[in-house]
């Protein structure tokens, strides 16, 4: 699944 | 952080470094679709609206930054400032065809029916076909600058770059975005066409013209 933790990517 | 990533980033600011120059120094946006740099300063608008709520790093947040300053600089560029040299009726895509579709199908389809998570899902869906106006304007032209198509190729090229940076977070940290890599994956299909283009041509020193 997804991990969560906003989005770190540009 | 990984090298796919980096390297990706780095591309994907090279092409918005190329394109500000190219319009800045010859003081021209001939053959540039402006629709599509309307596009790329929304995709950014909607996407970068968590540097008001979250901190993630200081790469992350100078990026966004620059990316977003950027796509307004080249915007403003082209409508107002080298105007005279917008190539209007060779632009015209309608935008209405991609945002409204690209809206309907991000409140659809989407991890979370937040109002930040609704917004990110649109950037990501409108950032895969943002190149569409651009592409359309080179056909109906028939041929690109030269300086036009390292700017496309460089753009092309980042979204590639991430699709091996989610088959390496896949691989070592267990993450992964459906929605990012479907539509990754779309964005870089619809640069195949142009990619072959500029292997076979441009690097050769020829002039990118398609067959008239």
């Amino acid at each position: 699944g997804q991990v969560t933790g906003g989005k770190d990517e540009l | 952080m990984n090298i796919f990533r980096l390297t990706g980033d780095l591309s994907h600011l090279a092409a918005i470094i190329i394109l500000l120059l190219k319009i800045w120094k010859t003081r021209s946006c001939a053959g540039i679709s402006g629709k599509s740099q309307i596009l790329f300063a929304l995709v950014f608008t909607t996407r970068y609206l968590d540097l008001l709520t979250s901190f993630i790093s200081f790469y992350n947040t100078i990026m966004k930054l620059i990316y977003i300053g950027c796509a307004y600089a080249t915007v403003y560029l082209i409508y107002m400032k080298f105007k005279a040299t917008y190539d209007g009726n060779h632009d015209s895509f309608r935008l209405e065809f991609l945002v409204v579709p690209v809206g309907g199908l991000a409140c659809l389809v989407n991890h979370d029916f937040s109002f930040l998570e609704i917004l990110w899902t649109f950037s990501i869906y409108l950032e895969s076909v943002a190149i569409l106006p651009q592409l359309f304007m080179i056909s109906k032209t028939g041929e690109a600058e030269t300086i036009t198509t390292h700017y496309l190729f460089f753009l092309g090229l980042y979204r590639a770059l991430y699709l091996f940076n989610w088959i390496w977070r896949f691989y070592f940290e267990g993450f992964f975005d459906m929605i990012a890599i479907v539509a990754g994956v779309v964005q870089t299909i619809l640069y195949c066409d142009f990619f072959y283009l500029y292997v076979t041509k441009v690097l050769k020193g020829k002039k990118l013209s398609l067959p008239a």
